[in-house]
């Protein structure tokens, strides 16, 4: 029943324009859309380049909870379930994308917090789906890095290991490096554009630590303030001596004057470990709701609130730019920039993946 | 941004610290 389901639904129908899209003039335009047939909760979107017969395609990877698929586009409004890599124990918490890498992707599996990092891929003549453990345990965050490197926390304060592992060609780890643990829980970790010796982390006192991922060294804990908790880094920069980074704030509460800052770019001067506020990325007027998801790409960062509404940002213009309203009553769950083009892939729970051109 | 709040900046962060973080 279930392969019956899957061949009936493995073909996307045409999408049709929702009633919003006048609300989004030149800013989003509805692409395509793909239905997960699996039927349980959708977790996760990424758009990857998977080679098919010798080309490079821009893919499309979603994750339900027991399911990932990976679907090959068969025009701009079609795409075609190609691979289902089922899981039967742990559900997948999230897609990890691995920069660099063609035809492997990265998940996480776990309930409440992550358990395994598992490399999905198929055989050398493409006809099986396979998937390589790479690690388990008490995993607090990981993270995909340029250069087929995977960088993961483990462990709690006395025992955790951040450890980044490098890709073979067959989705094993090639190699295995441990860099010094703050000591401080880590949650989540970020790339310094540009700059592929350099890692930030962000940890559970709101501090982001940076790391020499060369030498494994632990450089510098810099403290960002107790105004935003929970803040979590989305991208960071070095220009002219200075640490340039983009935060999102979950728990940021609306003000009278400010509104409501979903994002943040601050400046931290590394030498010094200062920092000061560059930059609110707040919600426009009337708009309510607080981060809930979100994703930063080059200049652009898109958000999911907690009213069920995406809302995107130009960095440089500061100011948001398009609001994408709830679709057939169904909130969104889940927005990520794709890593082929200038789309934006957005998620509903029931498994439905809208594609926009932005 | 007011660059005096935030200290003598360098370049050459990444490297100084890099000499300065203990091994």
């Amino acid at each position: 029943q279930s392969t019956e389901q899957e061949q009936s639904a493995s073909l996307t129908e045409v999408a049709e324009l929702p009633a919003c899209q006048s609300s989004n003039p030149g800013h989003l335009q509805l692409v395509s859309k793909l239905k997960n047939p699996s039927g349980s909760c959708s977790v996760d979107v990424s758009a990857m380049w998977w080679e098919i017969a010798g080309f490079k395609e821009p893919c499309i990877i979603t994750a339900c909870e027991y399911v990932v698929s990976l679907w090959k586009p068969l025009n701009t409004l079609q795409w075609e379930k190609l691979y289902s890599w089922h899981f039967t124990e742990v559900p997948v918490l999230q897609i990890v994308p691995v920069p660099d890498v063609c035809n492997l992707v990265c998940v996480a599996l776990g309930n409440l917090e992550i358990r395994e990092i598992r490399s999905l891929l198929c055989s050398s003549d493409g006809k099986r789906e396979k998937q390589v453990l790479l690690s388990s345990g008490n995993i607090k965050a990981v993270l995909g890095l340029t250069g087929r490197r995977l960088v993961s926390s483990s462990g709690t304060l006395c025992d955790q290991q951040v450890e980044i592992m490098t890709f073979a060609e067959d989705g094993r780890s090639k190699e295995k490096q441990f860099l010094m643990p703050p000591e401080e829980t880590v949650l989540t970790f970020a790339e310094v554009q540009g700059m592929q010796e350099a890692l930030l982390g962000t940890t559970i006192m709101n501090n982001i630590v940076i790391w020499n991922l060369k030498t494994g060294q632990l450089l510098k804990k810099m403290h960002i303030g107790d105004r935003y908790q929970a803040s979590v880094c989305r991208k960071a920069y070095s220009e002219m001596g200075l640490l340039f980074v983009v935060l999102s704030h979950p728990c940021a509460k609306e003000s009278e004057l400010l509104g409501s800052p979903v994002f943040q770019l601050i400046v931290i001067n590394p030498k010094t470990t200062l920092s000061v506020g560059v930059m609110l990325y707040c919600l426009p007027q009337g708009q309510a709701g607080r981060f809930l998801e979100g994703d930063v790409k080059d200049h652009f960062a898109a958000a999911v609130l907690t009213s069920g509404t995406i809302a995107i940002w130009d960095l440089l213009l500061g100011h948001c730019t398009a609001l994408l309203p709830p679709i057939s009553d169904q909130h969104w769950s889940f927005v990520k920039w794709s890593g082929t083009d200038s789309h934006l892939l957005a998620g509903q729970k029931d498994g439905n993946i809208f594609v926009y051109r932005y | 941004c007011n660059q005096a709040d935030l200290g003598p900046i360098s370049l050459n962060w990444f490297e100084e610290l890099s000499l300065e973080a203990p091994p």
